[in-house]
């Protein structure tokens, strides 16, 4: 992997060794974090002593609280010219992701691509990315709610009643629509979607993003069918989707995250005519 | 005759059934993605029209929904074409855009003729395999575009040069 890339506004280290994000710096406001991602899968439950719970479309219930990792270390490839920086990570042939930054852009493109997930191993998937910062969270995150009003969320904590938490990965997953965002007193590391997910943080620091799923068993909510969906091919969906990451100051991070909400959810419109103008 | 009023439907099923995939059954999902589908497509025809009356252009307009895998056989196959961008935002944007192209250079110019920076890059490993027989582009055409608010910008590209082919990415 390249040691960096970088443009005006933000520079982007990764670990030579294993090709993976290690840190993110604002050059305008010279600050900098450590930042590592990397994807992982939750083995879905097919059910245990304590509940004959399932794993399923309405239902995420991972058999263990840790996930497994898909890659240490991606197969890299880099591309650097003067409008775009990429550096392509092929993390299985069902993993893959671009990690991009534009010219003039002030926030890191994260284009992430995965499915059909295999399950011929008979294990349901739930597949995430998880950020893993130097951000002292505290057990705090903060997803929005439409776009519109943001929540604070406390890991294994509700705030109108005494949780007893039974489930410590999914009962700590919120949705998310456009944004979250976790920081500190210095930092704020705000990530934007191009989708309605699932995300949580389960550790201090970090921030995990449910990214596809694909399942083998119902999980008796009604529907009366596993979440597997075919795709085109029919051996499963493939999904590729988008990330936008920015770190400001908290103090100004609303000027960046909101407008770049709006382009993500308002994308313009493409249209092509063949010939001359 | 284009429409919004079909999609606008399509959407109402959707949110009032909770679409969301896995909460019903396959056949229900996909019968919910066809809905949607023949409502944009009734959209494409409406922004189409619109757009066909705020140019001045009669030309047809296709749009290309498989962008995200580099497939638009007008992209790919034209020696010469017009990129529209719409922009829905009451603000100007930037944005960047990658068409799927097979030739190796490029000439793209803005609405009065200025030459915009853009870049050829080799289509990643992980969309050959996504797009399968779906797509034959060999490169990506890399720039960004300007819009104005609530309105659009047009770009012309011309192929240059069919070959050499730019370098393959570098090994990590």
């Amino acid at each position: 992997a390249p040691t960096s890339i970088q443009n005006k506004y933000l520079k982007v280290t990764f670990d030579t060794q294993t090709g993976l994000l290690s840190g993110l710096t604002n050059l305008e406001t010279q600050q900098t974090i450590k930042l590592m991602q990397n994807f992982y899968w939750y083995n879905a439950s097919v059910g245990n002593s304590e509940s004959v719970q399932t794993s399923g479309a309405y239902i995420f219930r991972p058999n263990s609280t840790t996930p497994i990792i898909i890659n240490t270390k991606p197969e890299v490839t880099t591309l650097q010219n003067s409008v775009v920086q990429e550096v392509r990570q092929w993390f299985s042939p069902w993993v893959s992701q671009v990690v991009r930054l534009y010219a003039e852009s002030k926030y890191l493109e994260l284009e992430w691509t995965v499915g059909p997930i295999p399950v011929r191993d008979l294990f349901g998937k739930e597949v995430i990315t998880r950020l893993d910062s130097s951000i002292e969270t505290e057990g705090y995150f903060y997803t929005d709610s439409n776009g519109r009003e943001i929540l604070q969320r406390r890991k294994d904590y509700r705030p109108t009643w005494d949780l007893k938490q039974t489930e410590p990965v999914a009962g700590n997953y919120y949705p998310i629509n456009t944004r979250a965002f976790i920081k500190d007193k210095q930092n704020q590391l705000t990530v934007v979607t191009d989708r309605s997910q699932g995300i949580s943080s389960i550790y201090n620091g970090s921030l995990e993003i449910m990214v596809h799923r694909r399942l083998l068993c119902d999980d008796y909510r009604g529907v009366g069918e596993a979440l597997s969906e075919p795709g085109d091919y029919n051996d499963g969906l493939s999904v590729r989707g988008r990330l936008l990451l920015a770190l400001t100051p908290p103090s100004t991070s609303a000027d960046t995250h909101r407008p770049l909400g709006q382009e993500m959810v308002f994308q313009p419109t493409l249209s092509f005519q063949q010939g001359a103008p | 005759e284009g429409d919004s009023n079909t999609l606008k439907h399509a959407m109402a099923v959707a949110q009032h059934h909770d679409a969301v995939s896995g909460t019903e059954k396959q056949h229900v999902a996909n019968d919910y993605a066809k809905r949607l589908a023949i409502g944009s497509a009734h959209c494409q025809v409406l922004v189409s029209n619109s757009l066909a009356l705020l140019s001045g252009s009669n030309v047809p307009r296709v749009f290309c929904e498989n962008l995200n895998i580099s497939v638009c056989p007008i992209t790919e196959s034209s020696k010469q074409f017009l990129l529209n961008v719409y922009n829905p935002l009451a603000r100007p944007v930037g944005w960047s855009v990658h068409l799927p192209v097979n030739g190796s250079v490029y000439n793209v110019t803005d609405s009065d003729g200025t030459p915009v920076d853009n870049q050829v890059i080799p289509v990643s490993k992980a969309t050959q395999d996504l797009r399968r027989d779906r797509g034959s582009a060999q490169f990506e055409l890399v720039f960004q575009v300007q819009a104005p608010p609530m309105g659009f910008s047009t770009y012309t590209i011309t192929l240059v040069q069919d070959s050499p082919a730019p370098a393959p990415p570098k090994p990590g």
